[in-house]
């Protein structure tokens, strides 16, 4: 899942 | 995870510290905007709904300390030491900040879902959260050295991140648009501030604002 790994920061 | 994630991220981390560590010490929250804290509080719990989504223990661990610290600094604010909170300086009107960042994230994200649009309205949320705080400095037309920090410290880990940004864009070729207009945003905002904390505050002056 792309959005998923797109918000991997804070 | 880069160096300026990291030193970005400690950054905000202070600033948390430091406000709830000024409001404690002095059993006052005399020159803070609680109409910001809320709006912070606001944003960590609309883009921190994907919780569940586990990314790394260390995301985890830094998404209930935000959200926590936020709760924790509105109650002191409002509850805990609301005699002391300065709310005749603290008159910023934030639905001019909530519903335009709302409708702007149900115009423009990244996936038309519940999630992602709560995310996105807290990433146009947070970029502009720090306007009452900054509208109450110039208002009073000073800071308590110890506020300048925390307001310091908040607006380095926006820029921070945006040199992030750039560094994941060359190595990773990642990168997310909103967060970096978002992001650049925010940190145009505290430019002004930046520049009198350089000039003043590290001399070891006053925030003062002109007359």
């Amino acid at each position: 899942n792309f959005l998923i790994d797109l918000h991997d920061e804070l | 995870m880069n160096i300026f994630r990291l030193v970005g991220d400690l950054s905000h981390l202070l600033a948390i510290i430091i406000l709830l560590l000024k409001i404690w010490k002095t059993r006052s929250c005399a020159g803070i905007s609680g109409k910001s804290q809320i709006l912070f509080a606001i944003v960590y719990t609309s883009r921190y709904l994907d919780l569940p989504n586990f990314v790394s223990m260390y995301n985890t661990l830094m998404k209930i300390v935000f959200i926590a610290a936020s709760y924790a600094t509105v109650y002191l604010i409002y509850m805990k030491f609301k005699a002391t909170y300065d709310h005749n300086h603290d008159t910023f009107r934030v639905e001019f900040l909530v519903l335009p960042s709302f409708v702007l994230a149900l115009l423009i994200n990244h996936d038309f879902t519940v999630l992602e649009v709560l995310w996105t309205f807290s990433i146009y949320m947070e970029s502009v959260a720090i306007l009452p705080q900054l509208f109450m400095v110039s208002k009073t037309g000073e800071a308590e050295s110890i506020t300048s920090h925390y307001l310091f410290a908040l607006g380095s880990y926006r820029a921070l991140y945006i040199l992030n940004w750039i560094y994941r864009y060359t190595t990773e070729d990642h990168y997310d648009l909103i967060a970096i207009v978002a992001g650049i945003v925010q940190t145009v905002l505290y430019c002004d501030f930046f520049y009198l904390y350089i000039t003043k505050v590290l001399k070891g002056k006053k925030l003062q604002l002109p007359a």
